[in-house]
């Protein structure tokens, strides 16, 4: 496998605070099975990008990265917020 | 809405403001506040009444980082603002991250207070976030003319769940408003709203035209410049957008990066020692950073040294190593130079006397690796402008890896 950039370390885990910040995201710090953590970031990448009408993939894809960054409002925008 | 779609059980709600950014005058926070109310007043039945001490239904205030709640803020863009659903205690309150660059301006060089509280004040009164791309609940920020700004239907249709459309009234104020701070728009001024039931008028969708393939052999392209190592090739209101880090062509469209723009560049160029980039439509032009557009634009074109007998320019490209910048008009092209920002002497020139076999309009022009790509119709011509020489002649979409 490609070694992964320090910038793509940097992208996850800007991406993982975003999707614990607005798509409620919850990583499961002890969870054995490092791939079960995966998926299911992968299922919340999926709903953000459903959400702002991107290509769902699932995949940290740059306009994905690029809509995280934009400025926005701090509310989550999915309704389980608690 | 919020779970169990929390409302206010009341009609006439309060709001305090409790602190001020030093960015504004208070008059001006004062005055964003009231007509983002009003904004939500106009549809509702609900009235906003100002407190200026004790609690309040809707307290707002500006803060930075942590602030008391679980929500800290996060410095210079990010997060913007927040604000908690209708309930008691920090219920219904809404707070501005004291970081940003707050403004009541329609300017890209910070953010419009009225947008960010009318959107917050959303949040207070019980909406969560929409994801219709001009409602104002939309959860990213969006620079645009607030003057005569309005709800979306989206907006409306949320609203209007929870509290209903606006009271029929006699014409009379339903409730008298201290002069200086109206806190309800007696009916006549409310801006007409189309009732729910009644069915919105179908507009026939202006025909916008289909993006060209990207190996499209007759693809032509109305400017290309590059942005901080990327290169973009714009044609209407559509962008190609090439990386050098990954092979696949993005496809985007102008407002998608900077919505306040209109579609159809003439030219632009990227004077990368600024991070800037200019766009040039029509006389007129304005200079991005990145996603933000500089204050003061658009700008004349004569600005920059043209006669007024120079209406639109066909292409621009800015020479890193000479820090010059050539503008082609027609067969002729002038060069400015970046560092005194003024036209050089001796100019126009004809372009065919300087750049080798490019006899043509110019419709756009890059370069990329110390050598000049100018572009005419579906063809493009490499020149090396040092040695005076024409090393080949591409199609213009060859950079799509086609």
């Amino acid at each position: 496998f490609p070694v992964v950039t320090e910038k793509e370390k940097e992208d996850k885990q800007f991406a993982k605070k975003y999707l614990e910040k607005f798509y409620d995201f919850k990583e499961e710090k002890n969870s054995l099975f490092k791939s079960k953590n995966l998926n299911h970031m992968d299922d919340k990448i999926r709903e953000m990008q459903s959400f702002f009408g991107l290509e769902v993939t699932g995949e940290l894809d740059r306009k994905t990265l690029d809509m995280m960054k934009k400025p926005r409002c701090g509310i989550p925008d999915i309704r389980s917020y608690s | 809405t919020f779970p169990q779609s929390p409302r206010w059980k009341k009609e006439d709600v309060t709001y305090r403001i409790l602190n001020y950014t030093p960015d504004m005058l208070q008059a001006d926070v004062e005055e964003a506040i009231a007509k983002a109310f009003q904004l939500w007043s106009s549809v509702t039945p609900l009235t906003f009444t100002r407190l200026y001490n004790g609690q309040a239904d809707i307290m707002i205030s500006f803060a930075a980082g942590f602030h008391g709640d679980f929500y800290s803020f996060d410095g210079p863009g990010g997060t913007l603002a927040h604000a908690y659903p209708p309930s008691t205690g920090i219920g219904g309150d809404a707070h501005f991250d004291e970081d940003e660059n707050w403004t009541k301006f329609t300017t890209y060089n910070g953010f419009n207070l009225f947008l960010v509280a009318a959107h917050e004040l959303g949040h207070s009164l019980g909406l969560g976030h929409s994801n219709v791309f001009n409602a104002l609940m939309y959860p990213i920020y969006m620079a645009r003319d607030t003057r005569d700004f309005r709800l979306s239907q989206d907006d409306i249709d949320g609203i209007q769940a929870l509290y209903g459309p606006p009271r029929e009234s006699s014409g009379l104020p339903t409730k008298s408003s201290p002069p200086q701070e109206p806190t309800e728009m007696t009916p006549a001024e409310a801006p007409t709203e189309m009732s729910p039931r009644e069915e919105p008028t179908e507009t026939t969708p202006t025909k916008t035209p289909i993006r060209p393939q990207d190996c499209d052999p007759h693809l032509s392209f109305d400017a290309i410049t590059t942005l901080r190592g990327e290169t973009l090739f714009f044609k209407g209101s559509y962008v190609w957008r090439k990386s050098p880090y990954f092979s696949d062509i993005e496809h985007d469209t102008i407002s998608s990066f900077w919505p306040s723009l209109t579609a159809g560049f003439d030219a632009a160029y990227e004077v990368d020692k600024k991070d800037r980039v200019l766009f040039f439509k029509d006389d007129q032009y304005w200079a991005v950073s990145g996603y933000s557009i500089e204050s003061g634009f658009p700008k004349p074109i004569q600005n920059l040294g043209f006669p007024t007998s120079v209406r639109k320019i066909d292409a621009a490209v800015h020479d890193q190593n000479t820090k010059k910048t050539y503008f082609f008009v027609g067969n002729k092209y002038w060069s400015f130079n970046e560092n005194t920002q003024s036209m050089e002497r001796g100019y126009p020139r004809k372009i065919a006397s300087d750049f080798q076999g490019i006899g043509h309009t110019v419709d756009a022009a890059l370069q990329k690796n110390g050598l000049f790509y100018f572009f005419h119709g579906s063809n493009q011509y490499e020149v090396d402008i040092k040695n005076r020489k024409l090393i080949r002649t591409m199609k213009s979409n060859s950079w799509f890896n086609c």
